[in-house]
């Protein structure tokens, strides 16, 4: 059987919100190591990684390894019958056709449990080659968030170009342009820098629509990681994680859009 | 005509 106990439960519900924009249906796929997803949206443009690690459940239990395939909008609807601070329990029994949602309020004198019917979804995994990406963007994910927001009222592409000056971000359409440059600040302990590892500048254009679904995922972390290479997907990285509990990741894919 | 890339170009199938 497979179960597994969340100290705070409202960590799904951000992941959830951080999914549910590009993906409508996903399999959570449980092994000893904890809970992966992969997935692409409808149109293949974006991938969803999502890594919750074993050693981030309170209690973990995973005899074998299966693929629960869940529809997100109905597992948004569970999810909202609970409170931010519930503990969340998961099971499934071997080969079920339902897994089992526990929300448990944090004094005790609540508990509620909703069954969801899973779904059998055709899996599509892609291999991801590892890759030496030419520059790394490490900024605040609420920063990310609000340059991406403010540029999608421009165009309907950003391009984010990364040099020993910076990152710059750029949008042009009907209104006219937008330019957003950051300069590497390397404060110390300042919760606001910017850092970029750089081998060499690169710039790439991404659909604004996807930057936006993945800024949905900066309240599951303070930091977001940009990695790109010349004409391969960009990785937008934000640690699953709370003060004292790292959980895992995220990781969006995107491709770029190719030079007319 | 847009001009995005899908990942399928890049990524292997497993």
């Amino acid at each position: 059987m497979f179960e597994a106990r969340l100290a705070e439960g409202g960590i799904l519900k951000k992941v959830l919100d951080a999914i549910k924009e590009l993906l409508n249906e996903a399999s959570f796929d449980c092994s000893e190591a904890g809970l992966q997803l992969q997935a692409m949206d409808n149109s293949h443009v974006s991938l969803v990684s999502l890594n919750l690690r074993a050693e981030g459940f309170e209690n973990y239990r995973c005899d074998r390894n299966m693929s629960m395939g869940m529809n997100l909008a109905s597992l948004v609807k569970i999810m909202k019958c609970s409170a931010n601070d519930d503990v969340l329990t998961i099971k499934a029994q071997d080969n079920a056709d339902v897994v089992t949602f526990v929300f448990e309020s944090k004094n005790g004198d609540r508990v509620s449990d909703f069954d969801m019917k899973l779904m059998n979804l055709d899996q599509e995994h892609l291999g991801i080659p590892e890759t030496d990406y030419a520059c790394v963007i490490k900024m605040p994910s609420n920063e990310f968030a609000k340059i991406v927001r403010d540029l999608s009222q421009f165009g309907e592409s950003i391009a984010i170009a990364c040099s020993k000056q910076g990152v710059k971000f750029s949008s042009t359409g009907d209104i006219g342009t937008g330019n957003i440059k950051l300069a590497q600040n390397s404060s110390a302990d300042s919760d606001d820098k910017v850092v970029v590892d750089l081998q060499e500048p690169v710039t790439l254009t991404f659909a604004s629509r996807y930057l936006n679904s993945f800024a949905k995922a900066a309240g599951l972390s303070e930091k977001v990681t940009l990695s790109m290479s010349p004409d391969v997907p960009l990785v937008v990285e934000f640690k699953v994680a709370t003060s004292d509990n790292d959980y895992g990741y995220i990781r969006y894919y995107l491709a770029p859009k190719i030079e007319d | 005509k847009d001009n995005q890339q899908t990942l399928i170009v890049y990524f292997i199938g497993t």
